[in-house]
């Protein structure tokens, strides 16, 4: 079956942390993701891209309900967090979207043809999610909608 | 349905590319994601983590065999290009992951326990995937299937 883009989901409830400057070593990231697990906060995105000098930042998506507790877990594990409440989690979702070449592309074209700044990018064979502005966040999600000229049925408004 | 890990998968035929200090502003990622299809080349993941500094950096996973023709195509765009060939692509699959607390951890702690570092990591609903080096791909493998007590059967052991 060719790779297809079968809808588009869009999140506001979502908060981004950070951890910064950690130390690029085993057991760094069970730690962390331990102590968030302990609380009972569900994680949404875990993104972590190259290290750099030996040290490297872990970015999560949580909801927005749960900032307070994260926030709080995190900065008694001594790490430096970064919190950031007004994002938003765009996702395209379909199949073989690794293997479709442009895919990611058109999607990332149409936020761009709007200004829409991309912060954070995390993709699957079934999913591409980007973080974006908020205060964007309705725009961005009309504007991949048409770029892949799905109609209203084919939209999966809100995840959760 | 509760979430569960249903398998381990390894893919040894990954190679790591990232292009560096790039402009944090909208068109940016879209013109180097653009650049690579019209090149016909597939990416597998796209990782991009926080902005820092008006500049960020995107990284991606694609096929060793396509890393000639990849790097190519980036450094003609006049892109600072990190290219590392000895990297491995280890995935847990199930379902529910995002909800459910603490297998990222879980899968984190297994490989901390050998000490293996995890350089890169995306996640979606349906998979925890993580970069590590090469060398350590098959250890890396035995221990996340033993700590999720996953029988041979339900091994999913090479993507691709
Ligand atoms: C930074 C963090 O991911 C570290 N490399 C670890 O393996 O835990
Ligand atoms: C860095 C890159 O992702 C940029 N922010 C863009 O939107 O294209």
């Amino acid at each position: 079956e060719a790779p297809s883009v079968r809808g588009v989901a869009l999140d506001q409830n979502q908060t981004r942390l950070a951890v910064l400057n950690v130390p690029d070593r085993p057991g760094v990231a069970a730690q962390i993701l331990q102590s968030l697990a302990d609380k009972g906060i569900p994680l949404d995105m875990i993104i972590q891209s190259e290290p750099a000098q030996g040290v490297n930042n872990i970015a999560f998506t949580i909801k927005t309900t749960d900032r307070y507790e994260a926030e709080r877990t995190l900065q008694q594990t001594g790490q430096a967090v970064m919190v950031d409440t007004d994002v938003a989690k765009l996702s395209i979702v379909g199949l073989g979207m690794a293997q479709a070449k442009g895919i990611a592309a058109r999607m990332f074209q149409a936020l761009a043809e709007r200004d829409i700044n991309i912060e954070m990018i995390a993709t699957s064979e079934i999913k591409v999610s980007c973080i974006i502005r908020q205060s964007r966040a309705v725009e961005a999600l009309q504007a991949v909608h048409q770029a892949f000229a799905l109609n209203g049925s084919q939209e999966i408004p809100i995840e959760r």
